[in-house]
């Protein structure tokens, strides 16, 4: 473990974190896209298959059910909390999400490091991890102006893998043998569909308003 | 490609 590390985890904490207290407190997913929340959801469902058969650490285990626990619990909380649910775009959130989940699963078919049934799942969350953001930035783009606590959730998940970015080059320079370049190509791609919402989240902080 | 060790991220 390494600082880079511990920060991208906390900074991804901290964005499921600032969901939920937003979807909990206020009782409103206005500006939260669904279809982004539910490609996370199988994200860590298939990232996490080897929760019972592979024991890292008991942090590496807690980690890994609050995020499994928190993406369900959104889901549900969008879906079927009548309240939240009242509050969710559904008009808006239109992109075809499921077109992502195919090509990934391809891809993870063809491209991986191991042929075995976890490493391809593992493989595959990878893959979809780095386009699951994208139903949220369309209806971003959408809904226009958004509220700072969606704003900061966006910001934070985008963060996170940036944060691992500088991680893996801090154990490429310090482990030998450490190579991983799906999950690097993957982690990029991912970082930079971020690009243009960073960009305007920090005009946003220079100009002191809304996320336009 | 290396040898993946479990994967010790999440």
């Amino acid at each position: 473990m390494n600082i880079f590390r511990l920060a991208g985890d906390m900074t991804h904490l901290a964005s499921v974190l600032v969901l939920l207290l937003k979807i909990h407190t206020i009782k409103s997913c206005a500006g939260v896209s669904l279809r982004t929340q539910e490609l996370y959801a199988i994200v860590f469902a298939t990232r996490y298959l080897d929760i019972f058969t592979s024991f890292v650490s008991v942090y590496n285990t807690f980690m890994k059910l609050v995020f499994l626990g928190s993406s369900f619990s959104i889901v549900w909380y969008m879906r079927y909390h009548k309240a939240v649910h009242r509050t969710y775009d559904r008009e808006q959130d239109t992109f075809r999400h499921w077109f992502l989940v195919l090509p990934c699963l391809v891809l993870a078919l063809l491209i991986h490091e191991k042929f075995t049934f976890l490493e391809v799942l593992w493989t595959f969350s990878l893959y979809l991890e780095a386009v699951a953001i994208l139903p949220q930035l369309v209806l971003l783009q959408r809904t226009r102006n958004i509220d700072n606590l969606t704003g900061q959730y966006i910001f934070l998940l985008g963060g996170y893998r940036g944060l691992y970015i500088l991680n893996w080059i801090y154990r490429y320079f310090t482990e030998p043998h450490f190579v991983h370049w799906i999950t690097w190509i993957a982690g990029l791609v991912q970082t930079l569909l971020y690009a243009d919402f960073f960009y305007y989240y920090f005009l946003r902080f220079i100009g002191g308003r809304g996320v336009e | 490609w290396s040898s993946s060790q479990s994967h010790d991220e999440l």
